[in-house]
C-alpha cells in the first residue's frame, strides 16, 4: 500500500507460495473461504499444493513466536464467472475466528457504494518507500461516483467496476496487495465491496483507481459455498 | 549418516500383490527399520509399509516378477531395492538386477542355470543374483552386464546396458530430469527427498508434487543452474550432479508476447518496467541486485535486456528491479491471456429461457446430466424444478443465475460452471446503478477499533 499507515484489518490475509513467500492478498469472507483475483494464480484449476494463507497477524513475515499467526493450506480454487476477476480460495480447515481474526461482511445483491463514502484498503504489498512494508499497511480511499469515474476515464468503465478518488498525495495499492479487499463501512459494519486488481501505476495521483464491485458477484460467491 | 532407505524406490499408496502366494507375516518398525531388515536378508526385494500403524511386510518379490501385481492402497507404501527396478547401471553394473535378456547385438541371452549351448562355471546362487537369464556382471566385466548368448557361434556379449548417467539426457537447466541418478559430481551419496536428515530442507515431496521429488534422485526444484541434491554428508549440504545434456534443446512452446499463460515462464513480450514503475534491472547485470540469473547459464529461458521473465517458476512473470530497496517485483500488469472457450451460441437477459443444445463449460469441460446423481449429487434437478426444461446436459439457468447459463460439470473437482455461451449483444440488462434498500448484516465485518496497531 502506497500512502497508507500500519493498521488492523482482520479479514485481510496474505496468499504465501511454497516456498512461503507472500505473493497477493485476499479477503476471509466465510471461516473456510477466501476472495482474490486470478492474475495471482497460474490457472482456475491450478495445483496449489504447498500454497498457503496466513492470517491474524500484522507482520508480512512473522517470527516463530508470533502468538496469533494461522496458517492454512488452499486446496481449491474456483474462478468467478467471465470477466469478473475473481477467485474464491477454499482453505483446508476453518480460520480459528479472534480478535485478529475475522469474517468481512458481503455486500447486499447489486449494491452501489454511495459516493464518498470512505473506504479501506490493506496489504503487505509495496509501499514505494512511504511506509514500512514488513507490516500490514491501511490507507483510506473515498468512493468516486460511477459517472464522475467514467468521465475522468473517457468512457472505459464497466458496471462491475468501482472507483476511488484520486488522492493529490499518491494513495494506493501496489505490487503485492492484488487480491485484497475494499473495505467499506455500511450500517456499522465493514464490508467486502470491492478487490484490488492490477494496474499499469500504483498509486496514480491524476487518476481513479478501480476495484472490481463484489455486490455484482455475491449470488455466485453464495452459489460456490452452497455447492 | 546415510539412510537404508536410499537403496529402495518408494511408490506412495501402493500395494504389490503375488497370485497365488500367501501374504507375508507383518512385522513392527519404522520405514528406515524395515528397509535395514530387508537390505540384509537375501531374499528381500521390497517392502509395504504402513505408515499409520508402523507395520511393515518384507516381500521376496518386485514389480517385475512374474505373476505379480501393482495395486492402489492409501494404507500402504511400497519400497522396491533400486538394483531390481533400474535399466541402467551404477559402476560396472554388478549390482544390476534388471530384466534386461538380450544382448547389445540384440541375441537373446542363455539361462544361467543351463550349460547348453554353452558351458560355463557362473551357476546361480542367492547371493549372486544369476536368475532367468538375464544380463549380469558375475566377473565384474568392465563393459557391464553380460550373458552367454543362444547362439552357439558367439558364446557371451555385452547387453549394452548405459551408465546411469548417461541413460537419461537433460534439457535447459534440468528441471525436467526425471532420471535416476543418485550420487553428486564428487561421488556423495544424496540424501532422500522425503527424509529431513542429515540436512533440513524445505523441499517437502508433498508440497512439490510436480518436480518429481522421488527418493535421492538428482533434480532441479528451484531452478537452480543444474540438477542437484542434498548430500548424506553432514558437511556438504548440497552439490550439483553430473548429467548429460541432450543434443537437442526443445523448441520453446506456448511463446506469448502481448500476455501470459499460467506462470508465464513462455512469455517472450517486452514489458521492462514494474507496475510501480521502477524500471527492471537487466539480467547481464549485477548492479543493483546480485544474482543467479545470468543469461548464459540460462539458454532456455531468454533473459534478455531487462524484460519480465519468469525464469524460476514463480507465480508470474518478475524482474529485478534497478532500485536497490525493492529486489524482485511480480509483473503482474501484464495480462493473463484468455483461456475460456469460444461461445457458440448467445442468450438473451439471464438465459433463462435458453432452451439450446450446447453442453459444455466455458474451459470444455462435458456437462453432468441433469438427471445424474454423478459425480455431483444436484440440489436443482428435473424433479425439483419440472418448469426449467432441463434436459440431456444441456446448459441451464433454472435457478435465474444472473450470470448465465451453467451445469454440473463431469469433472469431480468441479462442481459447476458457467457454459461456452455469451449473451447476446443486443440483450439488454438492467443497470445496477440505482439504490439499494436498507442494508443488516450479521456476525461479519466487526473489528476492535481499540486494537492499536503495537510497534516493535
Amino acid at each position: 500500500i502506497v500512502g497508507g499507515q500500519p493498521g488492523n484489518s482482520p479479514w485481510t490475509v496474505s496468499i504465501r507460495n511454497r516456498e512461503g513467500v507472500h505473493f497477493c492478498g485476499g479477503s476471509l469472507v466465510k471461516e473456510q473461504w477466501v476472495i482474490s483475483t486470478p492474475q495471482c494464480f497460474s490457472s482456475c484449476d491450478a495445483d496449489l499444493t504447498g500454497y498457503e494463507v496466513q492470517l491474524g497477524t500484522l507482520f508480512r513475515d512473522p517470527g516463530p513466536g508470533d502468538p496469533d499467526q494461522q496458517t492454512i493450506p488452499i486446496v481449491r480454487i474456483v474462478c468467478g464467472p467471465s470477466e469478473s476477476q475473481l477467485v474464491m480460495l477454499k482453505l483446508a480447515r476453518p480460520a480459528t475466528l479472534n480478535r485478529r481474526v475475522a469474517l468481512i461482511c458481503l455486500p447486499p445483491e447489486r449494491y452501489v457504494v454511495p459516493a464518498g463514502t470512505v473506504c479501506e484498503i490493506a496489504g503487505w504489498g509495496e509501499t514505494r518507500g512511504t511506509a514500512d512494508s514488513s507490516v500490514l499497511n491501511v490507507a483510506q480511499l473515498p468512493v468516486l461516483a460511477h459517472e464522475d469515474c467514467k468521465k475522468a476515464l473517457r468512457g472505459r468503465l464497466k458496471e462491475s467496476e468501482l472507483c476511488t478518488t484520486p488522492l493529490r498525495a499518491g494513495v494506493g495499492a501496489c505490487e503485492g496487495d492484488y487480491g485484497g479487499p475494499l473495505a467499506c463501512l455500511t450500517a456499522d459494519c465493514w464490508v467486502l465491496e470491492g478487490v484490488i486488481i492490477p494496474s499499469r501505476v500504483c498509486a496514480r495521483t491524476d487518476q481513479p483507481a478501480l476495484f472490481i464491485r463484489v455486490s455484482l458477484y455475491v449470488d455466485w460467491i453464495y452459489k460456490v459455498m452452497k455447492m | 549418516q546415510r539412510s537404508p532407505l536410499n537403496d529402495f524406490q518408494r511408490l506412495r499408496a501402493t500395494e504389490l500383490l503375488a497370485v497365488a502366494a500367501d501374504p507375508p507375516p507383518r512385522e513392527q518398525g519404522s520405514a528406515e527399520q524395515c528397509a535395514q531388515r530387508c537390505a540384509t536378508s537375501l531374499a528381500c526385494r521390497a517392502f509395504h509399509h504402513d505408515q499409520q500403524s508402523q507395520l511393515c511386510q518384507l516381500l521376496p518379490w518386485t514389480q517385475h516378477s512374474l505373476r505379480v501385481q501393482l495395486q492402489k492402497n492409501i494404507h500402504y507404501d511400497l519400497y522396491q531395492k533400486k538394483d531390481y527396478l533400474r535399466d541402467c547401471i551404477v559402476g560396472d553394473g554388478s549390482s544390476y538386477r534388471g530384466t534386461r535378456a538380450t544382448t547389445e547385438k540384440g541375441l537373446r541371452c542363455q539361462h544361467w542355470q543351463s550349460m547348453t549351448p554353452h558351458d560355463h562355471r557362473f551357476l546361480p546362487s542367492p547371493r549372486n543374483g544369476l536368475e532367468e537369464n538375464y544380463c549380469r556382471n558375475p566377473d565384474r566385466d568392465k563393459r557391464g552386464p553380460w550373458c552367454y548368448t543362444v547362439d552357439p557361434n558367439v558364446r557371451h556379449q555385452s547387453c549394452g546396458i548405459k551408465k546411469c548417467e548417461d541413460a537419461v539426457c537433460m534439457t535447459c537447466n534440468g528441471e525436467d530430469y526425471r532420471g535416476t541418478v543418485d550420487h553428486t559430481e564428487s561421488g556423495t551419496e544424496c540424501q532422500r527427498w522425503d527424509l529431513q536428515h542429515p540436512h533440513k530442507h524445505p523441499y517437502h515431496p508433498n508440497k512439490y508434487p510436480d518436480k518429481g521429488l522421488d527418493d535421492n534422485y538428482c533434480r532441479n526444484p528451484d531452478s537452480s543452474e543444474r540438477p542437484w541434491c542434498y548430500t548424506t554428508d553432514p558437511g556438504q549440504e548440497r552439490e550439483f550432479c553430473h548429467i548429460r545434456l541432450c543434443k537437442k534443446q526443445p523448441r520453446p512452446v506456448n511463446v506469448t508476447t502481448g500476455c501470459f499463460r499460467g506462470k508465464g515462464e513462455s512469455y517472450r513480450g517486452r514489458v521492462n518496467v514494474t507496475v510501480s514503475g521502477i524500471p527492471c534491472q537487466r539480467w547481464d547485470s549485477q548492479v543493483p541486485h546480485k544474482h543467479n540469473f545470468v543469461p548464459e547459464k540460462y539458454p532456455c529461458k531468454d533473459l534478455k535486456e531487462n524484460y519480465c521473465r519468469n525464469p524460476d517458476g514463480s507465480e508470474a512473470p518478475w524482474c529485478f528491479t534497478a532500485r536497490p530497496t525493492v529486489r524482485i517485483a511480480f509483473c503482474f500488469h501484464i495480462r493473463r491471456c484468455p483461456d475460456e472457450q469460444d461461445a457458440q451460441e448467445c442468450y438473451h437477459g439471464h438465459g433463462k429461457h435458453y432452451h439450446g443444445h450446447v453442453s459444455k463449460t466455458r474451459k470444455g469441460i462435458t456437462c453432468q446430466p441433469w438427471a445424474a446423481q454423478t459425480p455431483h449429487v444436484p440440489q436443482i434437478s428435473p424433479v425439483t424444478h419440472p418448469e426449467a426444461h432441463l434436459e440431456e446436459n444441456y446448459c441451464r439457468n433454472p435457478d435465474n443465475d444472473s450470470h448465465g447459463p451453467w451445469c454440473y460439470t463431469m469433472d469431480p473437482r468441479t462442481p459447476f460452471d458457467y457454459c461456452a455461451i455469451k449473451p447476446c449483444s443486443s440483450s439488454q440488462v438492467p443497470s445496477i446503478l440505482e439504490n439499494a434498500d436498507a442494508v443488516a448484516f450479521e456476525q461479519c465485518g466487526q473489528r476492535d477499533e481499540m486494537l492499536q496497531w503495537k510497534g516493535r
